[in-house]
């Protein structure tokens, strides 16, 4: 039942459409775009939290890799001495991350 | 990043030259030589190996090379280091006693300078140190940044008696180092002078200020003064990371000094540079006991900080070096290594050798890890007069170690010198080398080299071809020493002329595979190569335990 409830609004509201159309439109394609759209917001979904999942998991560790390489270098600018990373890894290494 | 494994990395810890167990370390500090020790203070992170959480780590020898390790003599644990107990020197008062001035990063991360002193002057080790109550004893004056005020020196006398010391700070892009007298190194005088600035080279850190004789080759004592002396300033470039020098003369009377050639004045690109490779944060002491003055140089890694975490430990200190006036030139300092490092010789082998041009000869000295290299080099005397009576060969005004080509560029009459740290195929290999080009009025311009762009098959190393020009006189024959200890690789042209210290990692030249060679890449020109090679011992750093007291240096 919930889920029929949950389907009527739709087609309720694509009724006076379907009215206007009804001629022209069978039920059974005009179903079709409603299905399709949530197979298509399904997918986007699921898309959705699946590149949240790698961001999410990416990010830890590429946060973890950043802390190691850019808070020593910014540790020891920040704290008013000079570098002591060798920076031209790190930039070699910041490249390879660009590309 | 490059798939180090344990067999290549835990070759790269060196066996003769300082550093500690584990974890980070960069710049020397207060280094003295007091009651029959050697003491080598350092900055230290005891927690990882990169920079950060800095305390003062502790080390004595007898004589420079067989260190002992200590408990950590100074942590941040006052409001005014909070942040890191940094770089210090030391000064010996008229009683004997020392007083230590160092930078502390204070909770708020303000540099100010603080006063220290051991609390049992009785105890040869120093083993533990008092800081004053009254620190800091200076804050950053009116017009300094907060972050632009640190690093003091040695105090030396002045003519009334009182202490002088300098500290590097910068004004906007101009770099300098600011003058303050005492008599307890509790209380400051700044003066309103600077004892010395140079536009656009930016903050001067670890500024080191000493005299240098003008006619003898032993060091001088810091308050040493006079007719005879010239005076050497030397600053580490927070821009570029490049310890410069420049030879100059000194004032008592206001506290100034003035370069003797501007051209080549502290910092600016120009100017001289103890070492050309990777060699910062220097600091020389008068040791009291040879009558000679020390430079102790921090020489940091040139691989990846990932690598350096995998192998638990990053940075050496290069081999301590005397550092004199170079009494033939007059323009420049020569630094060669201790003579106590001739302790480590083991077995040598003598070669006299004539290689011709394009040639590459193995050396046998079987591995070639720790090695000691003295050599001569003549070029075919023909060959040169050929060349410099050759008047369409023009001047070669352009060539530099790091822009034209390295090793195998092939010139006239060079390159030539020794590959070190190779394997047999040559696939890795740090070439030090000489080339010998026509300079102005068709005078011999020699350079010298190390070229470490093909020292390894990885590809998360820096690999820069380093050096410059060499002062080569009038019937002197080409001479070059080349310390060998696993990842680094000191080399020294024209008894220290010019210094060129590089760390290389390479992956297949390791253990039993390192080999040694000696090439002549030149197109014309015949070298003939005399030269003795010694195997280095391991100078066993390790922790101090009581059966170390009193064992006489090894």
């Amino acid at each position: 039942m919930a889920s029929t409830e949950a389907l009527l609004p739709v087609t309720s509201r694509q009724d006076p459409l379907s009215e206007s159309r009804s001629d022209q439109i069978p039920e059974t394609r005009q179903r079709r775009p409603i299905k399709v759209h949530l197979a298509v917001y399904s997918g986007l979904l699921l898309i959705a939290l699946y590149v949240a999942l790698i961001v999410t998991h990416d990010g830890s560790t590429a946060q973890h890799g950043a802390k190691d390489e850019t808070s020593t270098e910014s540790r020891a600018r920040l704290a008013g001495v000079s570098e002591k990373s060798n920076d031209r890894v790190s930039r070699l290494s910041d490249d390879r991350k660009v590309e | 990043a490059f798939a180090w494994n344990n067999t290549m990395l835990s070759w790269q810890r060196t066996a003769f030259h300082f550093q500690p167990e584990k974890n980070w370390m960069n710049d020397p500090n207060g280094p003295l030589f007091y009651k029959g020790w050697y003491h080598f203070f350092y900055q230290y992170n005891p927690n990882a190996a990169v920079w950060g959480d800095i305390v003062w780590g502790h080390a004595v020898s007898k004589d420079l090379i067989h260190w002992l390790y200590l408990p950590i003599a100074m942590v941040p644990d006052q409001w005014y280091d909070a942040n890191g107990v940094w770089t210090g020197s030391a000064t010996f008062l008229d009683d004997g006693s020392i007083v230590m001035l160092y930078t502390g990063s204070t909770d708020k991360f303000v540099q100010v300078q603080n006063l220290a002193y051991p609390d049992d002057p009785s105890d040869p080790l120093l083993l533990k140190w008092a800081k004053f109550s009254g620190n800091p004893v200076l804050v950053p004056p009116p017009g300094i940044g907060a972050k632009d005020f640190r690093d003091p020196t040695t105090a030396w006398k002045t003519s009334t008696g009182k202490w002088r010391i300098t500290i590097g700070s910068k004004i906007n892009r101009t770099g300098i180092s600011l003058i303050y007298d005492t008599t307890d190194f509790k209380t400051y005088e700044k003066h309103d002078t600077l004892l010395h600035q140079v536009p656009n080279t930016g903050m001067w850190e670890c500024v080191d200020f000493y005299p240098v004789s003008k006619t003898q080759v032993n060091g001088l004592d810091t308050s040493v003064n006079g007719p005879d002396v010239k005076h050497v300033i030397k600053a580490s470039m927070d821009d570029t990371r490049i310890d410069h020098y420049a030879i100059g003369t000194y004032y008592d009377s206001n506290g100034t000094w003035v370069p003797d050639n501007p051209s080549i004045d502290v910092g600016i690109s120009t100017a001289l540079r103890y070492d050309y490779g990777k060699f910062y944060a220097s600091k020389t002491f008068y040791d009291q006991n040879k009558g000679r003055r020390i430079l102790w140089g921090w020489i940091g890694e040139s691989d990846s900080e990932d690598a350096d975490v995998q192998k638990g430990w990053s940075s050496v200190q290069g081999i301590p070096r005397t550092v004199v006036l170079d009494t033939r030139t007059r323009k420049n300092l020569v630094q060669w290594p201790v003579e106590e490092i001739k302790s480590l010789r083991l077995s040598s082998n003598k070669f006299d050798m004539t290689i011709g041009p394009g040639t590459v000869v193995p050396v046998d000295v079987g591995s070639a890890t720790q090695l000691d290299i003295e050599a001569e080099f003549e070029i075919k005397t023909e060959d040169l007069k050929l060349f410099f009576d050759d008047d369409s060969v023009e001047a070669d005004k352009k060539f530099s170690c790091e822009t034209s080509g390295g090793s195998t560029a092939r010139g006239a009459l060079g390159p030539f010198g020794f590959s070190v740290l190779a394997d047999e195929s040559l696939s890795e290999q740090t070439p030090v080398y000489f080339y010998v080009t026509k300079g102005k009025h068709s005078k011999l311009k020699t350079v010298f080299c190390t070229d470490t762009s093909r020292s390894t098959m990885a590809n998360d190393v820096v690999k820069p071809i380093y050096g410059s020009f060499v002062p080569v006189l009038k019937g002197e024959k080409l001479t070059m020493r080349i310390l060998v200890d696993h990842s680094i690789v000191e080399g020294f042209a024209q008894g220290g002329r010019t210094c060129i210290t590089s760390r290389v990692y390479p992956t297949k030249a390791i253990y039993g595979a390192t080999k040694l060679f000696l090439f002549n890449n030149a197109i014309d020109a015949t070298v003939t190569a005399s030269f003795k090679v010694w195997q280095m011992n391991s100078a066993f750093i390790h922790p101090y335990s009581q059966d170390d007291i009193g064992v006489p240096s090894r």
